[in-house]
Parts: structure tokens; sequence; C-alpha cells
């Protein structure tokens, strides 16, 4: 379950906006 | 230049492509209990993105974690044949990048509609700016 939870961080966080 | 925060008011892809701006943003939503709006069109994004390997496993969390819960704010959102189109999806053994890429603009128009007004007239923005 924790490593789903990862994945599933990663891919919320990968498509966030960086900082400028 | 224009402040970052008057630029958030004029769409809400203005405000989600400014991390400050998500993340007021999804403070908000987090106060009204709804953070997974924002949760899961980022995760539509991602998913997009994601490498060929990871997509299967990542097709079933979101379908698990969004959609199969019929309470939850996504799931109650879509409309019932967009989550047909999305189970049957996750079954199949190639998985297309772009299977959520109408959930995804059920809850952007349900965003544009609903709750990005009610951020640029809550507390937590006025504050802000």
């Amino acid at each position: 379950i924790d490593s789903e939870d990862d994945l599933l961080q990663e891919c919320i966080s990968s498509a966030m906006p960086k900082k400028k | 230049p224009t402040p970052p925060y008057l630029k958030w008011a004029e769409s809400l892809h203005s405000l989600l492509d400014d991390q400050d701006g998500t993340n007021l943003f999804r403070s908000f939503l987090c106060q009204e209990g709804c953070e997974d709006l924002v949760d899961f069109w980022f995760a539509c994004s991602g998913f997009r993105q994601t490498s060929q390997d990871k997509r299967a496993k990542l097709a079933k969390v979101i379908y698990r974690k969004y959609i199969v819960d019929g309470s939850g704010i996504v799931s109650r959102t879509i409309k019932a044949a967009t989550k047909s189109f999305i189970r049957d999806c996750v079954g199949k053994p190639h998985l297309d990048p772009a299977m959520f890429e109408q959930a995804q603009t059920e809850i952007q128009a349900m965003m544009e509609e609903n709750t990005y007004p009610l951020f640029l007239k809550s507390d937590l923005y006025l504050e802000y700016t």
C-alpha cells in the first residue's frame, strides 16, 4: 500500500508547477 | 510586472501553473474537504507523462483512490459513462496515456464553475493579496 501511495504522490508531484 | 496573485485570478490554468498559487488553492480545498479535486487533476496530468512500465499500476491506484469509492468528491463529479470508460481501460493490457483525459476535463469544469470562484472570494486568498 505504501508503494502505491508513493507512486501516486510521485505522479501528482511530477505534474505540479515548480518554483519559478 | 503583474504580481503572481493577480494572475491567479485570470484563469484556473494561471493559478495551477504557479507553485504558490497551487499550494494556496490546495489549502483552500483542504478547508472545504475537497482537495481530492486538485490532486486528481494533477494525477491525470502526471499519468500522461508516466513511463509505460509504471502506467498499469498507476492507473489502478488512481482508479481505486478516486473513482471506485462512489462517496468521494471526484467520483461524485465524474459522469457515469466516464467512470465506466475508465473501468474498461484499467483492465486492458495496453493503457492509453489519455484514458483519464475526459475525467480530468469534467473535474476541471467543476472547479472552474464552483471551487475556483469561491477561492477567489475566500478569506485565504484575500488575506494573501
